[in-house]
């Protein structure tokens, strides 16, 4: 600083205004980063479309205005996401699915929850969002199950089975909470839904990764309450 | 709270706002654009303490404690954050999740002398 330009509050030569912006910046980024358990700054390498997901936020908010509204539910609905927080830190995940192998008759999708949130938060709620493509009239049942990996990604064990009738194209929804609060409890990290159809229907899904109708998982978390140490 | 201005000693607010784009950070962080990091600076003497309180009385009551201890060798006290807010982030996660959050407490409003 120029020569004799104290800080105020500190009575310390005072940085010059660059070194300060520094110094500044890299206190933002070290507060930002700490405060959402990231070790560094992620790095993105299939950023999700616009389209995908400004579809995906509509879809959630018609859920959320449809559960809150209808008749008999109390008010603010007994969907979590308009359920009053604690004063605990919140957080709404958007998890897309990643395409696993297919067959003739059944598509596996893969849904992957960081570490970070996974270690130092809870599942309040968690809603899968599929888009049916219906190939003709009539009903068609299909099969969704729930699995998961464990730590070393090669074992799948079954958390779940539901059969879902199918009679026209558009969204519908499975809660998946136990399955994922599962998940985040054992550490694990990816939960894969396995859809299963008669014979002769292949994919049950819209097809196409970039169609702005792919399924997504919904969660909503809350930090863990800070674990508490009793001293007897 | 007092803004800071200009070469102003006295406790006050300054504002310091960081732009994600700026730092390359635009790419992982939807929303918003920046994050306003103001922080409190400046001096807080004596018959300053208390100032601006929570209510005008509280600054009352300080000086009376001041006067009543005769503490006139207190040193002075300390500028901080009196009012401050969350700072809601949407932003993409390791695996390309989309997180919303709001961090507590992230962005000064008003800075006062304790």
């Amino acid at each position: 600083a120029p020569e004799g330009v104290w800080c105020p509050a500190c009575g310390l030569a005072a940085l010059t205004p660059t070194t300060q912006r520094d110094v500044l910046i890299a206190l933002a980024k070290q507060s930002i980063l700490s405060k959402l358990r990231l070790p560094d700054r992620p790095n993105i390498t299939q950023p999700t479309s616009k389209g995908v997901l400004l579809t995906a936020l509509r879809r959630m908010h018609a859920r959320r205005v449809d559960t809150a509204f209808s008749p008999g539910m109390p008010r603010g609905g007994s969907d979590p996401h308009l359920r009053l927080g604690l004063g605990l830190q919140e957080y709404e995940i958007l998890s897309f699915a990643e395409s696993g192998s297919s067959t003739s008759r059944s598509a596996r999708l893969h849904f992957h929850f960081a570490q970070e949130l996974a270690g130092s938060t809870e599942i309040l709620h968690a809603t899968l969002y599929l888009f049916w493509a219906v190939p003709g009239p009539g009903t068609h049942p299909v099969t969704v199950r729930l699995l998961q990996s464990d730590l070393t990604g090669l074992n799948m064990t079954m958390a779940s089975e539901t059969q879902m009738e199918v009679q026209r194209a558009g969204w519908a929804t499975l809660d998946v909470s136990r399955a994922v609060q599962s998940l985040f409890v054992r550490g694990s990290q990816r939960l894969t839904v396995e859809l299963e159809v008669a014979e002769d229907w292949g994919s049950p899904l819209l097809a196409g990764h970039s169609d702005s109708h792919w399924p997504f998982v919904a969660a909503q978390a809350r930090a863990r309450t800070p674990h508490r140490v009793q001293r007897r | 709270g007092i803004d800071c201005s200009g070469d102003s000693q006295m406790c006050c607010r300054q504002e310091f706002f960081v732009d994600f784009k700026e730092i390359g950070w635009e790419d992982w962080i939807i929303q918003p654009e920046g994050y306003h990091m103001n922080y409190c600076a400046g001096l807080c003497p004596l018959h300053m303490a208390g100032i601006p309180g929570l209510a005008a009385s509280f600054h009352t009551a300080v000086a009376n404690l001041i006067k009543a201890n005769n503490a006139d060798a207190a040193v002075d006290s300390c500028c901080v954050p009196t009012q401050r807010r969350p700072l809601s982030l949407l932003y993409y996660d390791r695996d390309s999740n989309i997180v919303k959050t709001d961090i507590p407490d992230m962005i000064v409003d008003a800075c006062g002398c304790t």
